[in-house]
């Protein structure tokens, strides 16, 4: 077999007894879609970095994984998304990190490796240049989704009970959060 | 986080990764996900995207060890892939990463449940599944 295009989905913070078998399903299409879309992308004669661009934005526009719409917050109730592109043709790359306001990161990765001299940009500054390019900036309140809204409380309370000093309060279940994106 | 390796018509490579970062992070902590050599890398030979915690696939520059391990000890994909997840594994790091490379073989290895991937052949057959 020859396989053409390969994709992983992280669904961020797992809480292990909660992935119904529907919720199960739903990810599934997703990430059928999400190679259907690249594979299109292939056959049609188009690079590799346009199939890798129509992959990730499916991912990064639906709510269930930990990239774009879906996810998670930081500490402060944030959502900071990066993301990163190389091409393996001439090894150009471009990277974006900590920035709360581009709707889709990648775009903007693949724009800073094909429209600037740099590699990374961060921060204010990449959602500047995105602007300069463009690319959708939406309000933060975009990413906002309840389920992730809820983890950070849960891994917020989970923090405090591995406090030491803390009262000996224990979470009634534990979200596994995951160290990974 | 996701990510996702092409092999176009041309023969050509690409890699990328996409990330909401980890709940409940502080001190704008990046991960591997936009590190270039960490967790996302592609050359002539072969792409790769991770999902690990990300800071063993920084410390271990994951994704350009695989490449590394494929253009200089001549590696195959899954080898190089596996090796690579279980040095980070053995430094005490979890995750997993999908890699592909020119000749269309994929390597997938993951310690981490709640994984997905997929993977579409040139005829279109496609395989998705979770990491138990």
């Amino acid at each position: 077999k020859k396989y053409v295009v390969v994709i992983h989905g992280g669904a961020g913070t797992i809480i292990r007894e909660k992935m119904s078998p529907e919720l199960e399903e739903e990810y599934l299409e997703k990430l059928t879609e999400a190679l259907q879309k690249a594979y299109a992308e292939i056959k049609n004669g188009k690079t590799s970095v346009e199939a890798v661009e129509a992959a990730i934005v499916v991912m990064e526009d639906s709510p269930l994984f930990n990239a774009g719409k879906g996810a998670v917050f930081t500490h402060d109730g944030k959502n900071e998304l990066d993301a990163a592109i190389m091409n393996g043709k001439d090894k150009k790359a471009g990277s974006i990190a900590g920035v709360h306001t581009i709707k889709n990161p990648i775009k903007v990765a693949i724009a800073v490796m094909e429209k600037s001299e740099h590699v990374m940009l961060s921060g204010n500054g990449a959602e500047q240049f995105a602007k300069l390019q463009g690319l959708e900036i939406v309000n933060p309140k975009y990413f906002w989704t309840e389920n992730r809204w809820k983890s950070l409380q849960k891994a917020k309370e989970l923090e405090k009970f591995k406090n030491p000093k803390a009262e000996n309060s224990k979470p009634d279940y534990f979200i596994i959060d995951q160290k990974f994106g | 986080t996701v990510g996702c390796v092409a092999l176009d018509q041309f023969g050509n490579l690409a890699a990328g990764t996409s990330t909401g970062g980890m709940t409940n992070k502080k001190y704008g902590r990046i991960g591997d996900a936009p590190i270039i050599g960490a967790g996302t890398y592609a050359d002539e030979n072969v792409g790769i995207s991770a999902t690990g915690w990300g800071e063993f696939f920084i410390r271990s520059t994951a994704a350009r060890t695989i490449a590394a391990k494929i253009q200089y000890l001549n590696k195959d994909v899954k080898t190089a892939a596996q090796e690579t997840i279980d040095e980070i594994e053995k430094m005490g790091g979890d995750g997993g990463l999908i890699a592909l490379d020119k000749n269309g073989n994929i390597a997938m290895p993951f310690n981490t449940s709640g994984m997905y991937r997929g993977a579409i052949t040139e005829d279109g057959e496609i395989e998705v599944e979770i990491y138990k």
